[in-house]
């Protein structure tokens, strides 16, 4: 399942 | 890194650029909205705290930095430059901002990921930056005719929206992870912002070039 990203954008 | 977001970043870039371009240039602020620019500085300071403790790339880092400076930079220029504060149309940038800060953050202490002193300025960060350019908006609505950069500016602004939505579809169909709701929520409710004005913004400049041709 998919998981939320880290804060990798700006 | 996809293309959408890169290219979403880089229209974000242009934007904030052809700012400090029409500031240098023309000596002159007329048009753009103080309030607008101070959120969006009070949205880079409150977002980029994790720029000392969270180390995502080189890219980000600088990015980061050059926001935070960009935004007190302009924001500096239309309060203490002698030539261009002059040009600040006061009477005309009435928003209300201190209300729309003081909703997002109670909104941020409601609604947050984790209860930590910087995911809730995360969260604020997000929330404001949603509602940041209202200020701009009525400023160019009541100006009436606006100069071309300060349009352009505003254009550029809603392809950065636009581009970072797709990259978040982009994201969800190509990776294992998906962008943080607090985000996508804020980010399409922005979009929304940009897309109603933009219809009708340039229709009703369309339709007074049609009158004014005929």
């Amino acid at each position: 399942h998919k998981e939320e990203t880290t804060k990798d954008e700006l | 890194m996809n293309i959408f977001r890169f290219a979403g970043d880089m229209t974000h870039l242009i934007s904030i650029l052809i700012l400090l371009l029409k500031i240098y240039a023309t000596k002159s602020c007329a048009g753009i909205s103080l309030k607008t620019q101070e959120l969006y500085a009070l949205v880079f300071l409150t977002r980029y705290l994790d720029l000392f403790t969270d180390y995502v790339s080189l890219y980000n880092s600088v990015m980061k930095i050059v926001f935070i400076a960009s935004s007190l930079a302009i924001v500096w220029c239309m309060r203490r430059h002698p030539l261009v504060r002059r040009s600040y149309d006061k009477d005309l940038d009435t928003f209300r901002h201190q209300y729309v800060v003081l909703a997002c953050f109670v909104l941020a202490l409601v609604l947050h990921e984790r209860f930590t002193f910087q995911e809730v300025f995360w969260a604020f960060s997000i929330y404001l930056e949603a509602v940041a350019i209202l200020p701009q908006l009525v400023l160019l609505q009541r100006s009436g005719n606006v100069d071309n950069l300060t349009g352009q500016y505003v254009l550029f602004l809603g392809a950065y929206r636009g581009l970072y939505i797709i990259n978040w579809i982009y994201r969800y169909f190509t990776e294992d992870h998906f962008a943080r709701w607090i985000a996508c929520v804020s980010g399409l409710i922005q979009t929304a912002l940009y897309a109603d004005f933009f219809y009708y913004y340039y229709l009703s400049r369309i339709k007074q070039d049609t009158i004014m041709r005929l």
